[in-house]
């Protein structure tokens, strides 16, 4: 599992 | 894009308008924190740059400047047009008590040390208690307008509508934010108490009253 931000979210 | 996060978003795009709506219909901003309305603003800008260099979807972009938009013509609003109506003497929450914690931690806890990621971080931080002020005001003043509950209630099931977005996006695509998680689950719990009064009291028809 990857901890990032996914950029798509509002 | 899942049904959580589509539901999310609408809520949010609801409680916006509910607001809207409670302001020109009554001609009055009475009983909305102007403190709290200013965060957004603060929130959305810093967050909601990246439309400028980053293009997500149509959807996205639209979401975005419909939220920096409205954000700063409420508080147009609550400063000028309806200015007589809005009682700083009772919106008195200290927010700087909000701003310094947040930017600090942003400068803890971000994806990357830089000048857009820690914008990025310190929104997130700022959003999940940038109701406080508001909750501080209603909890003053003791009741509220029927359709200011239905606002607060709608942002509040944006934000809990974004923790199942997470689960399941942590199983069909592995990846979690544990920055916007965390964030999150403070957001939600400030509304715990104001969502019980809300589904006991104003569902069922009664006044939003808190008890004395």
């Amino acid at each position: 599992v990857d901890a990032e931000r996914p950029k798509d979210e509002l | 894009m899942n049904l959580f996060r589509l539901l999310g978003d609408l809520s949010h795009l609801a409680s916006i308008l509910v607001l809207l709506h409670k302001i020109q219909t009554s001609r009055s901003c009475r009983g909305i924190s102007f403190k709290t309305q200013a965060l957004y603003v603060a929130v959305f800008v810093a967050r909601y740059l990246d439309l400028f260099w980053r293009y997500i979807s149509l959807y996205n972009s639209a979401m975005k400047v419909f939220f920096i938009g409205s954000s700063c013509y409420i508080l147009y609003l609550m400063k000028y047009r309806y200015r007589p109506t809005n009682d700083p003497s009772i919106d008195t929450f200290r927010i700087e008590y909000l701003l310094v914690p947040c930017a600090i931690l942003s400068l803890i806890f971000n994806y990357n040390f830089m000048p857009t990621e820690i914008l990025w971080s310190f929104s997130i931080f700022l959003e999940s208690v940038a109701i406080l002020p508001q909750l501080f005001m209603l909890q003053r003043t003791g009741e509220a307008e029927a359709i200011t509950t239905h606002y607060l209630a709608a942002l509040g099931i944006y934000r809990a509508l974004y923790i199942p977005n997470w689960i399941y996006r942590y199983f069909t695509e592995g990846v979690i934010d544990p920055i916007a998680v965390t964030a999150g689950i403070v957001q939600t719990g400030l509304y715990l108490d104001f969502f019980y009064v809300y589904f006991t009291k104003v569902l069922q028809g009664q006044k939003f009253e808190l008890p004395a």
